[in-house]
């Protein structure tokens, strides 16, 4: 009846900082815009019952119940993205051609538990 | 240089590419590209900061390229490769072959225009109707010197198989366009690699279209999709066409000359090419019912 400890706030699950630079990667000769972009990732927890404020859908609530009564057999929900953005690359193909190419869900928004 | 590590092969294959291209020479990014490029970090920026959940129609509609009004979600600009053969000056009326000022006569085919003798063209009008009992009467072929003939060849290689496209525009550059009244713009699909030079003969083209070049037109968009020339499934892995100019009348020889050197010089083509790519293009989400 004693609802367990909840984590430390840094812990909980919610997208961290990652840019990807271009130039690190060596690729700065043929992309031509952007830079880089900020991609970020998801990190943390989903505990029991915290899922409830972490954009999570109901089978996460109850998957975080679950593994709060029988941690050994469920495992808690992951946190993954649940909202991504797309961004737009310029850059030279082999043909010499200039490209705008528009790629999808390559920056995540939002994390949630699932 | 070296391997790429896998990481590098992942990221690559993400961004739909089986290797980083190697670029033989940065060219100038043309301004449509980098108006296009700017206008979708706006609209992403525009996107975050709402940071609502937006309906279909809000989202920023990722595979459709709003400003060409096309779905799409890659847009190139391929380059001409094509050689300017006659360097903008007035051609001769060889083309229908034989006699002593003929292609096969002379070695490549580098003629020049004795203004004073018109080119001699097969008829453009049909046929006119066969009238009963009576003979056949022809329409005088069109007289109009042939001012530029421009070989015009993109490497269309990059694209994948898959890619679907949307627009494909031949795009014309040409300082201050025709210099009178009367100046036509002719596009024919060339003949195959094995026709090409000397062998070539007009005739083996495919006409598609003639239209008026007007004072003052420097640019000039020419839809390939509306021609039929390239049908909505995969395209060709290049694509090889003839510009022809032909001069309009009411020109002295030597005012003529000089503007088609003028032309032939100026003129500048590339092929704006926008595709879907079916698989990296999520149908938007429908509207709850």
């Amino acid at each position: 009846t004693v609802a367990p400890a909840a984590p430390a706030p840094d812990r909980i699950c919610r997208p961290h900082q990652l840019y990807v630079s271009f130039r690190d990667v060596g690729w700065h000769d043929w992309i031509i815009a952007p830079r880089g972009f900020m991609a970020n990732y998801c990190r943390g927890s989903c505990p029991f019952p915290l899922a409830t404020q972490l954009n999570s859908v109901n089978h996460a609530i109850l998957q975080s119940l679950m593994h709060s009564v029988a941690p050994a057999q469920t495992p808690l929900p992951c946190c993954i993205p649940v909202r991504l953005s797309p961004i737009s690359v310029l850059f030279y193909d082999n043909g010499d051609n200039v490209v705008l190419r528009h790629y999808e869900d390559m920056v995540v928004d939002e994390c949630g538990c699932r | 240089p070296g391997p790429l590590s896998p990481q590098a092969v992942a990221l690559l294959r993400a961004l739909g590419l089986s290797e980083p291209p190697a670029p033989r020479q940065p060219r100038p990014v043309p301004p449509l590209l980098w108006r296009l490029f700017r206008k979708s970090q706006e609209k992403l920026a525009a996107a975050k900061e709402t940071q609502e959940p937006q309906g279909p129609e809000q989202q920023a509609q990722p595979c459709r390229v709003e400003e060409l009004g096309v779905p799409g979600n890659i847009v190139r600009l391929v380059p001409d490769r094509g050689k300017l053969r006659n360097q903008g000056k007035l051609l001769s009326g060889s083309r229908a072959g034989g006699g002593a000022d003929s292609p096969q006569a002379r070695g490549p085919p580098r003629h020049r225009l004795n203004p004073s003798r018109p080119v001699t063209r097969p008829p453009r009008a049909p046929c006119l109707p066969f009238p009963p009992g009576g003979s056949v009467q022809f329409e005088e072929p069109a007289l109009a010197p042939l001012c530029v003939e421009k070989p015009l060849f993109f490497n269309l290689s990059a694209l994948a198989p898959q890619e679907q496209p949307t627009l494909v525009r031949l795009e014309l550059a040409c300082a201050r366009g025709a210099p009178g009244p009367g100046w036509e713009l002719s596009l024919s699909l060339a003949p195959g690699p094995q026709l090409w030079g000397w062998q070539a003969h007009w005739h083996h083209r495919q006409l598609l279209l003639t239209q008026p070049l007007l004072p003052g037109q420097d640019t000039i968009h020419l839809d390939l999709l509306d021609l039929g020339l390239v049908g909505p499934s995969a395209l060709p892995r290049n694509l090889s066409l003839v510009l022809e100019i032909l001069a309009g009348g009411g020109g002295d020889g030597n005012g003529t000359e000089a503007a088609c050197t003028s032309l032939g010089r100026s003129l500048e083509a590339s092929l704006l090419v926008v595709t879907l790519h079916p698989q990296q293009c999520r149908p938007l989400a429908r509207r709850r019912r």
